[in-house]
């Protein structure tokens, strides 16, 4: 954990009486390398430990009693700070809601779409589910088992093109009765322009009241370019990081929540349907920290 | 005298940036800039360093392939990395060289997952070995080989996305391994892990974790379409010593190529 990754730096300077600001410096080196290692993007790195100098030459760190200790705390405060401002509930707009599942092949969207049906119903949302990958093999059918599993509606596409399926479904979940629709897209590179390109036309006809960016949490520095080609492409709503229940650090949340400003909503922390929960700031942030 | 970049700090923050943003990880970068400090400048540094990366990743070649038969290779790795599409591939390259393949649906959890295989091996035109739901997948892979006792061909063993801090998952995964070791000790003659690009240093947790149950032989790194560079294979490869065999270059079937140390790194360093 932090505490011991420091400890060595942070004993030497007990003994000093007081620190030098280039003491300062190798404590925040050592930080700095825990956050990489941590897979927080490079760039977040830097701004965030200039954030922490700031705050520790305002403390007089150099003059404490315990200054590894402080610095600690005030790492820790600043990443739940951070993340703090990331916590946001679902939004939901619209008759039916209109909610759309979007990210990298692999991430999770298609079993994060079930967990987030189940998640509703048990908040008395009637919920059907859109199969919208018509390209993956077996993607339909992965998300009718899925829809069967949570009980909740399942939307039979009668069509292979993802635009059609999403301007129908909403339409069809209306007649039906269902009050929320989620909608699994294709796994997509964000540097595909044609798949990026269909995502806006699916956006345009479902009227999504979220756009939520599914991640995985182990992903490393690429997660600020694929969170900023998507958010300023999509503009996406918020943010669910999966296969939390891993040992990966998950660095990843504070990079693509500095990157997009946009809410990290959901935590996927497993592969059962009920395997999904809140994000809490400060345990992401003491994750991180290892 | 020699100037070095040593001195320059510019440039060390630079190459330190580059090998960084490419999930190479603290540690080995760190090693690396250590090695080419007393390059004389950032060109030569570069070129340093790419010698030292190929000389990292070129393994001394392992034999040629056992003459068991049938020939049986195994896919591992955590959820969503790529496994089951890999597999449609590396059968489609045996087909090209003049093999015959079968696939293994060994797995027997993920909803659909046994449909999305057989969606392959019908694209294909291979046989595919499969089971319920629910089965143990050690009980399927054994099914398969046993029946394809004395046949020439590649058996390719699909297995289910499981994370290395899953104990029981690990257990099942050993299990498969010592169970086809029950008809010839050369069985499974690979165990591939397949990584994702896009992830950062869990790759290095993975690889080891997965070591720990199963002897790897190779890895498969998929998704290098996408703009992540895939750094992480460096640590593993140095530390773990096991070849990178193929990469994954998109979802079609054909979107694999044998792996080479040289484009690889002179990808990172266009
Ligand atoms: N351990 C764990 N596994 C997860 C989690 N979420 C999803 N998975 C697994 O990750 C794998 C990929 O999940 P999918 O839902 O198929 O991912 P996807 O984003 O729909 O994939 P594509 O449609 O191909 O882009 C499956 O094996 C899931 O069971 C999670 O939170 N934890
Ligand atoms: N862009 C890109 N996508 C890939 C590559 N390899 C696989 N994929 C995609 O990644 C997603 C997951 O692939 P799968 O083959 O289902 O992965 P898996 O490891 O078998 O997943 P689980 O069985 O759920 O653990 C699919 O959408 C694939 O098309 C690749 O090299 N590049
Ligand atoms: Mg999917
Ligand atoms: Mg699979």
């Amino acid at each position: 954990n932090i505490q011991n990754s420091f400890s060595k730096i942070f004993r030497k300077w007990r003994s000093k009486g007081k620190l030098t600001e280039e003491d300062l410096d190798r404590g925040l080196l050592e930080i700095k390398n825990a956050l990489l290692e941590a897979d927080v993007n490079y760039d977040v790195v830097k701004e965030f430990i200039e954030g922490v100098k700031e705050s520790a030459e305002g403390e007089e760190i150099l003059y404490a009693l315990n200054p590894g200790q402080m610095i600690v705390k005030i790492v820790f405060d600043e990443l739940v700070k951070i993340l703090g401002k990331a916590k946001k509930e679902i939004y939901f707009k619209g008759n039916p809601a209109v909610i759309m599942l979007l990210g990298l092949q692999g991430s999770g969207k298609t079993t994060t779409a079930g967990k987030l049906a189940r998640f509703l119903t048990k908040k008395n949302r009637k919920t059907m589910l859109v199969p919208a990958d018509t390209r993956r093999p077996g993607a339909v059918e992965q998300l009718k088992q899925i829809a069967e599993q949570a009980g909740v509606g399942f939307y039979k596409p009668d069509t292979d093109n993802p635009v059609e399926i999403a301007r129908k479904a909403p339409k069809v979940a209306y007649i039906e009765g269902y009050d929320t629709v989620i909608i699994d897209t294709q796994g997509r590179l964000h540097v595909d322009d044609k798949l990026m390109q269909e995502l806006k036309k699916m956006i345009k006809v479902a009227k999504p009241s979220e756009k939520l960016f599914v991640a995985d949490g182990m992903t490393g520095q690429d997660a600020v370019k694929i969170a900023e080609t998507f958010n300023n492409n999509l503009d996406i709503t918020g943010v669910i990081l999966t296969k939390m229940d891993g040992d990966a650090r998950g660095g990843a949340a504070l990079s693509i929540f500095s990157v997009t400003k946009k809410p990290i909503k959901l935590i996927g922390v497993g592969e059962k349907l009920s395997d999904i929960e809140q994000f809490y700031p400060d345990r992401i942030a003491s994750r991180i920290l290892g | 005298l020699g100037k070095s970049i040593a001195k320059d700090k510019i440039v060390i923050e630079e190459l330190e940036r580059t090998l960084i943003e490419a999930d190479f990880g603290v540690q080995i970068t760190m090693d690396i800039i250590e090695a080419v400090k007393k390059s004389p400048d950032k060109k030569s540094a570069i070129e340093e360093i790419k010698k030292y990366l190929i000389n990292i990743l070129e393994l001394p070649e392992k034999e040629e392939r056992s003459e068991t038969k049938p020939y049986v290779v195994m896919f591992v790795g955590v959820n969503g990395v790529g496994k089951t599409t890999t597999i449609a591939k590396m059968a489609n390259i045996e087909l090209k060289n003049g093999n015959d393949a079968s696939l293994v649906a060994g797995d027997t959890f993920r909803a659909a997952a046994i449909e999305q295989l057989t969606i392959w091996s019908e694209r294909l035109k291979i046989p595919i070995f499969k089971g319920e739901y629910g089965a143990d997948p050690a009980s399927i892979a054994y099914r398969a080989i046993s029946e394809s006792k004395g046949e020439n061909r590649i058996i390719l063993i699909d297995t289910a996305g499981r994370l290395h801090t899953n104990k029981n998952l690990m257990m099942e995964m050993e299990k498969i391994v010592r169970v086809l070791k029950k008809i010839d000790d050369k069985y499974p003659n690979e165990i591939l892990i397949v990584l994702d690009a896009s992830i950062g240093q869990n790759n290095i947790q993975q690889a080891k974790q997965f070591m720990v149950y199963v002897p790897l032989t190779g890895i498969v790194m998929t998704k290098l379409d996408g703009t992540a560079k895939g750094g992480s294979i460096f640590p593993i490869v140095r530390d773990l010593k096991i070849p990178v065999k193929y990469i994954g270059t998109g979802e079609g079937i054909d979107d694999i190529s044998p792996f080479s140390s040289e484009e690889f790194v002179n990808t990172l360093f266009p």
